[in-house]
C-alpha cells in the first residue's frame, strides 16, 4: 500500500527512526537514550497524526510484526522496543549499529 | 463532586489501589511488581471506563497532583507513578507501607 511505501521509504533513508507516542513513556525512555548517545532519531509521533496514527501502527505491525510503541529501526533494520534497544545497549551493541548506519 | 467521593472512598476502603491504563507498560510494571510481592491491589482501568476514564483522570489530578499512569495509592495515602513506586521498594520502605495497611 502506499503507506507502506512511505515507512519503507522512510526507515531506508533515515539511519535511526523511532514511532513513539508523545505521552509513553517507554517511547521517552527510548528517546532519552539516544539523546545521551547524541543522536538524533527522526520521531514520528503516531498520536499526533490523527486518523493516520493508528493506521501507521497497523502498517509497522505488518512489516514487522510488532504493534507496540515506541517502534525503533536503525541502519533500515527493524530492532524493535524499548526493552530491546536498552538491552542492545547493555551489551555494548547498539553503539557499534548507530556508528554503521550514521557513520554511513 | 460525586466521582471525588467515589475516588475518596475507593481510596479510603481499598488497602492498595492502582488507577491504570491496560496497554501502558509502566501501569504493567507496577502491577507486576505488587503481584512479585503478593499483593492484590484493585484496579481501575482508565481506559476501559469510556468516557469516564479521562473525567477520572482529572479528578486523580485535582486530589493528588498527578494527572498521569499509573497512580498508586497505598493505606489511603497518595504514593506516585512507576518511578516512587520502584523507589520505595528500592529503599525497603514499600513492604512497611503494604504491611502496615494491608495488615489493617
Ligand atoms: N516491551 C515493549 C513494550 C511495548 C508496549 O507494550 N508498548 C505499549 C505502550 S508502553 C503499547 O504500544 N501499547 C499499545 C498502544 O499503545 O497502542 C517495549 O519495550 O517497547
Ligand atoms: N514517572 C511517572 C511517569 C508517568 C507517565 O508519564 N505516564 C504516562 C503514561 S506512561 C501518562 O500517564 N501519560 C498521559 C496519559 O497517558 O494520559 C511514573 O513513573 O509513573
Ligand atoms: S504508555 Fe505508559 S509506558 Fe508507554
Amino acid at each position: 500500500s502506499r503507506m507502506e511505501e512511505t515507512v519503507k521509504k522512510t526507515i531506508d533513508e533515515n539511519p535511526v527512526v523511532v514511532y513513539s507516542k508523545t505521552w509513553c513513556s517507554y517511547s521517552m525512555e527510548v528517546k532519552a537514550l539516544f539523546k545521551r548517545l547524541g543522536v538524533e532519531p527522526l520521531v514520528i509521533e503516531l498520536d499526533e497524526l490523527g486518523p493516520q496514527g493508528p493506521q501507521l501502527q497497523k502498517v509497522l505491525e505488518r512489516l514487522t510484526g510488532q504493534f507496540t510503541v515506541p517502534n525503533v529501526f536503525i541502519g533500515g533494520k527493524h530492532i524493535g522496543g524499548c526493552t530491546d534497544t536498552v538491552k542492545l545497549h547493555h551489551k555494548g551493541e547498539l553503539t557499534v549499529l548507530l556508528s554503521e548506519a550514521v557513520g554511513g
